[in-house]
């Protein structure tokens, strides 16, 4: 569902040039659950952005569901990305103006489901990640965890088939991670394919596969028996 | 050094009132190492711009080496927080149109060092934090934990005596985690007053002193043997 083929990524600024991604192949089959772990700066989320169409690669080729996207016009990328994608950013990436509840309602505004309906999954998604109460807040009236996880359930609410999480825990207390981590293996359960970046061993553990990155390369890649 | 006494802060959103902190009563002594810890939206990072003087309370009192601060002007408040306080934010606040570089400067500029001084301790703190080859980077040029690492290194510049660090290794791999804790025990050991705000359990270990708070209020307050 997910191929990369020698995937090349420099970011040139003038000067110099940043190679973020030094050649990364991969494939992730349909209903993987996969862990993302390296240090800070080794290009999980530049590689987390290629796979999300949200960035192309500078080389190499990258297939979603046997479609090669990646020379594709911004047109076609978005078409895909809002259809078969839910993406979790690592800075959350919320609209400031508007409340946790139309922002989540967002992906749902695109995909036409009609008003009343798309209210309804809204809450209930906020719901899902324990914020039935705070709805109503913008971005600033919410605490770091709490936009995280109206990021998340923005992420989750067209049910997409692939969803990829940058740092889904970062910002959490322990009871509250395990719950969101709930939420992902119940989607996980469903048939869906899961990749998650983390920093943290605890999270990763719940992951069937562990590939690690240094430097913009992957240097491990191996199953796991999730907890 | 802070002394914080029956603060009560409310959120007024017109229908509905958020009592985002009801009653908190605590004192930190000068060389105290405290890490706070508590459940996503408990009030932690509230808390935390109480004590950092970005926020006043509703009612209650704060005093900050012994100065009533809950209700003077904001200019004075200004003054006091430049001199006295490092902040880390646990969403960095860092200027988008600006340089890493440019943004460590920042506080030196306040504080009147000359050009070449400031570029000088500067580059020192980047150094300090591992990103002394991302010094030109702008924010949306650097990963996650690099934008936090900027962030510290922005908070330490002016040696302050009060730091306060929301979350300062959220978004770190456990290496650089560690590289950071390390940074913040020696500003500790060299007489300054350190308080964190964290979610993980090893990283509130480097503290003396843990406290815990639950929906604004504190329900622990203990001392801690220091990994
Ligand atoms: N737009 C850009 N221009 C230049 N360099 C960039 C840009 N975006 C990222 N980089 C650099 O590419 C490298 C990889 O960045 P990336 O955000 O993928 O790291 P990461 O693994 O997600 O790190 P973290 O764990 O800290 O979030 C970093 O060293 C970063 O400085
Ligand atoms: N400006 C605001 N208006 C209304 N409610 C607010 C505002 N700021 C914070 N809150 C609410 O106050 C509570 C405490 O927020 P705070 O940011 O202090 O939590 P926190 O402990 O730092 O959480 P986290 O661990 O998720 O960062 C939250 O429930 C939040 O929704
Ligand atoms: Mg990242
Ligand atoms: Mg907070």
């Amino acid at each position: 569902v997910i191929e990369l083929e020698n995937i090349i990524k420099d970011f040139n600024m003038g000067t110099i040039t940043v190679n973020a991604l030094r050649g990364i192949s991969l494939t992730v089959n349909k209903n993987e659950f996969v862990a993302l772990m390296g240090p800070s700066g080794s290009g999980k989320s530049t590689l987390m952005n290629i796979i999300g169409c949200l960035d192309t690669p500078t080389s190499g080729n990258y297939f979603i569901n046997g479609q090669n996207v990646s020379n594709i016009d911004d047109e076609k990328l978005a078409a895909i990305r809002n259809k078969e994608i839910g993406f979790i950013f690592q800075s959350f990436n919320l609209l400031s103006r508007q409340t946790a509840l139309e922002n989540v309602m967002l992906p749902q505004i695109y995909a036409g489901v009609p008003k009343t309906q798309r209210l309804l999954n809204a809450k209930n998604a906020l719901e899902k990640v324990g914020l039935a109460d705070r709805v109503d807040h913008k971005p600033n009236e919410l605490s770091g965890g709490q936009k995280q996880r109206v990021a998340t359930a923005r992420a989750l609410i067209n049910n997409p088939s692939i969803i990829l999480a940058d740092e889904p825990t970062g910002a959490l207390d322990t009871k509250t991670s395990l719950e969101i981590m709930k939420l992902l293996e119940e989607i996980h359960d469903a048939g869906n394919t899961v990749v998650i970046v983390t920093h943290e061993e605890d999270i990763a553990a719940h992951a069937h596969r562990i590939i690690r990155l240094v430097d913009g390369q992957i240097v491990s890649d191996k199953p796991n028996t999730p907890i």
